[in-house]
């Protein structure tokens, strides 16, 4: 329930932030 | 045991352990900060300990001790009045004959941290022309390699090493919201706001668990606004791909000691917070002059070290090198405690 609170999760968050900010 | 008394009259104002290279012999001290003299001790067995190396400043007093973990014979401190105005390397020549010190940076410098690989990130500047350093150190001290990350639009106040993500470091700011970088690219790659409960917090500990980010804070300044008293310390999590947040744990104080927490900080100078965490432990000083120690896994209060010898406690440090527990008091004493 509490993830769910947090809304989609991404195991590879750090890889994925890093290729969406600018750079 | 009692390792030094100041016979100067200055202030002890900081403690922290670093490994050392003391006559080929890897060797783990103790560095002390006084106002304006910083030393380390080489232990020499039995819980004696011996004074080796002293480093003066004349100008500027010592505000706080910057380790620099994975460095061995190389410490960091910054000095300054209210405000940091300088940082410098302490290290010996290469016969171990003679203390050395090497201006890192100087400026209005809000904030700093020792990371992994001989690493520092410090935040200087105003609002508008903040600036974030990452300077890699090199064997004699210097700055080898110098990069800058991108800058949030707001003051940062602490930084954060996410443990076991090198190349990540989290920030909070004065906004109330934690900042991510990566620190091979230099992005910032999210702001997270975490509400307004959190106004100044100090950012101490993070790691990364199943794609969430498990954060420890503490609070500058107490409020008495928690049914339970005033947390000091609190684990929040956050989703870094939504900045979605959540409060898990408070770490308030045991009953009795409510109303006796605000530290020795102010709003605008938060570094001077007395607190400290590693791995599952926290451990702070209270306005009473006692320490206290969370479990950060159990979310209680494990152990209250009052005041020794009519002195209350001033700083308190978690060894980097071992679980041992340094607290300090004003007149120069330092007690290590074995956890």
């Amino acid at each position: 329930r509490r993830k769910r609170n947090l809304g989609p999760i991404s195991l590879n968050w750090f890889e994925e932030l890093s290729s969406e900010a600018p750079p | 045991q009692p390792i030094e008394q100041n016979p100067s009259g200055s202030c002890s104002v900081d403690v922290s352990a670093v490994w050392w290279d003391i006559a080929g012999f890897k060797e783990q001290c103790i560095i002390t900060a006084c106002e304006y003299v910083v030393s380390l001790w080489k232990p020499l067995g039995a819980w004696q300990w011996e004074k080796t190396y002293s480093w003066h400043f004349t100008e500027v007093p010592v505000l706080q001790i910057v380790p620099v973990p994975d460095a061995c014979s190389l410490v960091c401190v910054a000095l300054g009045n209210l405000e940091i105005s300088e940082i410098r390397a302490l290290l010996c020549s290469s016969d171990g004959k003679s203390e050395k010190q090497v201006l890192l940076s100087s400026g209005n410098i809000k904030a700093a941290l020792g990371l992994s690989k001989r690493r520092l990130v410090s935040s200087s500047g105003t609002l508008c022309d903040q600036q974030i350093d990452l300077m890699a150190l090199a064997e004699d001290g210097g700055s080898k390699e110098k990069q800058s990350l991108m800058p949030p639009e707001e003051t940062v106040l602490t930084f954060a090493e996410v443990q076991g993500m090198q190349e990540a470091l989290l920030g909070s700011t004065i906004m109330n919201n934690i900042v991510i970088w990566n620190l091979k690219t230099g992005q910032l790659l999210k702001k997270m706001h975490i509400g307004d409960s959190f106004h100044a917090a100090v950012c101490h500990r993070a790691y990364s668990e199943m794609g969430l980010l498990f954060v420890v804070l503490s609070h500058p300044c107490a409020q008495e606004t928690e049914p339970l008293g005033s947390p000091v310390f609190q684990l929040i999590v956050i989703n870094p791909k939504t900045a979605l947040s959540m409060g898990v744990l408070l770490y308030c104080l045991p009953q009795g000691q409510a109303g006796r927490q605000v530290f020795v900080s102010s709003l605008l100078n938060i570094r001077f917070l007395e607190g400290d965490v590693k791995d599952h432990f926290a451990a702070a000083v209270l306005t009473s002059g006692t320490i206290a120690v969370w479990d950060l896994l159990l979310g209680h209060c494990a152990a209250l070290l009052p005041p020794i010898s009519d002195q209350n406690w001033s700083f308190v440090k978690w060894s980097g090198t071992d679980s041992h527990l340094l607290a300090g008091q004003k007149d120069g004493n330092i007690f290590i405690y074995r956890y």
